[in-house]
């Protein structure tokens, strides 16, 4: 099922953000 | 409460982020701007916009961030 991998729903694509955004904090001090 | 307050620091932090032009609201073209500073596709920065904007008036403010965030927060600790 194509909608079953990560970042196909909302919610996995919402949470792909803030996670690449929260590992770009931490990732420069 | 405290961590409330964490929450919406975090919040702003990544709003300001996002808001390079200090606007006070997230346009498209400033979402899909990120495309050069996150691991993220044009198509997956579409989606975040249009989940955050939940209004539909085609920008985000700061309480349609923080609340994307917040959801994204409580997610987290469900799975």
């Amino acid at each position: 099922d194509p909608n079953m991998k990560a970042g196909a729903t909302s919610e996995g694509v919402l949470a792909n953000f803030f996670n690449s955004l929260l590992s770009k904090k931490t990732g420069s001090p | 409460p405290e961590q409330q307050l964490a929450m919406l620091g975090k919040a702003h932090e990544f709003f300001q982020i996002c808001d390079v032009e200090s606007k006070g609201f997230i346009t498209r073209g400033d979402m899909q701007r990120l495309h050069n500073e996150l691991p993220l596709s044009l198509e997956e920065l579409e989606k975040v916009f249009d989940t955050l904007d939940t209004d539909g008036n085609g920008s985000l403010s700061p309480e349609e961030f923080s609340t994307g965030f917040s959801q994204f927060l409580a997610e987290q600790k469900v799975s």
